[in-house]
């Protein structure tokens, strides 16, 4: 459902030139669990940046659905983002004068196929999945670090996309609240076949991945395949 | 060092109160290395504001050094917190147009017991402490979710202060640097005698601690000792 092929992502720094990512090449097949771990400043979000295209590779090719998003048009690619790529962004990206259930609705407004009353069922039934139904209405500031973060979850989950790209999302969450949200995932994962790919560094997500990899200094690294039941 | 007086602190959600903290009274001795746990929600970063009096209570008194802080004028609270009280944000809370160094180095200018060389000593020093050298110039921007945590965990450390309030410092960090700056931390607690008052969802903050506080839902629902060696 992703393929990357000779992917390399350059920033420039000043004078220099910063290689963030080198050389990725790799597919992931659809409805996996993965996960893709490594240290602080190992690449891990600037891929997924790449594979939600929300940024462009400096060299190399990513296709969605068997689709070079590089031949793609911004408009393509903002639908394209709205029906199959939910993002949970590693600083939540929240509008912060939107309450929570309006954040979660915004992605939806989008999309001509979904009705009014099917938007507002979706995001009644996804607030309460994340546990903060009774917070549909504060807004961003007026909420805790990992409340936000779940209105984040309940913003990409909402879209029902095929791709989940979550980065580090459980990052601010207590250990229970870290478990359920996975738990929730795992179903949709196999329920619905959705494709989840995560960027973490929580030991039980990755317990819970079925396909891992591992980077390092803009490296993959390691490649690991699960057989879970 | 820090004495909590049935504080309470109530937000405005509309025609509703919300009540995040309830009677809380506590005594912090000098020099622990205290951590503070529950789920999300609880009020853990509600008390840490209050404590780092960047928010003041409903009801009830707190005491920084003895100090009632309510008796203090803006100016005196703002000396406080650049003199004795470091302050690492759930958030980070950067400047996005300094960089690197310049963020690390922005509360000490307002220190004037402290010389330029001084400040530019301790700023070096502290980013590489923490491993982030190479990355000095860099704005927010530029930097992984975890170097800017990092950044904020130098800022708070390079004014030396007798109180280090830190808000979930190794939720963005892989386990590597994760404990690399617990450690760190643990280094400064025991030289120095600061005293270090943790957020934390991390099991590795938890063991490390010697002194322990559970909440729930705005309560304090437990205390724990821990002798360690
Ligand atoms: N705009 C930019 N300009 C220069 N360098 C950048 C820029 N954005 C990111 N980088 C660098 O690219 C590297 C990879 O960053 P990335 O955010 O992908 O790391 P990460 O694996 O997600 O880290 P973390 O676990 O800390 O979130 C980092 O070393 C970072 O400093
Ligand atoms: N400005 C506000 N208005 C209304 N309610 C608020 C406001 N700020 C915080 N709250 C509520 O106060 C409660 C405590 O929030 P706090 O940020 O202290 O939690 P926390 O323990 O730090 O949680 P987390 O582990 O998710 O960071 C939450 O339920 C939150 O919704
Ligand atoms: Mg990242
Ligand atoms: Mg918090």
């Amino acid at each position: 459902v992703v393929r990357i092929e000779h992917v390399f992502k350059d920033y420039q720094l000043g004078e220099q030139t910063v290689q963030a990512l080198h050389d990725i090449t790799w597919s992931i097949e659809a409805g996996v669990f993965l996960a893709i771990s490594g240290p602080s400043g190992s690449g891990k979000t600037t891929l997924l940046n790449l594979i939600g295209c929300i940024d462009k590779p400096t060299r190399g090719k990513i296709f969605i659905n068997g689709d070079d998003v590089s031949d793609m048009s911004p408009n393509d690619l903002a639908d394209l983002r709205s029906r199959s790529i939910g993002f949970i962004f590693q600083t939540f990206n929240l509008l912060p004068v939107l309450s929570a259930a309006e954040n979660v609705e915004y992605p939806l407004l989008r999309r001509t196929d979904i009705s009014p009353e099917e938007r507002k069922k979706r995001v009644a039934y996804f607030l309460d999945m994340v546990g903060l139904s009774k917070f549909a209405d504060n807004r961003p500031n007026q909420l805790s670090g990992g409340q936000r973060q779940r209105v984040a979850i309940a913003r990409a989950l909402a879209i029902k996309p095929s791709i989940v790209l979550a980065d580090e999302p459980t990052a601010n969450l207590d250990k229970a609240t870290g478990r359920e949200i996975l738990s929730l995932m795992k179903q949709i994962n196999r329920r619905l076949k959705t494709t989840f790919i995560f960027s973490t560094h929580d030991q039980k997500v990755i317990d819970r991945a079925d396909r891992l990899v591992q980077m390092e200094d803009g490296y993959i690294t390691a490649f690991g395949v699960r057989n879970e039941s």
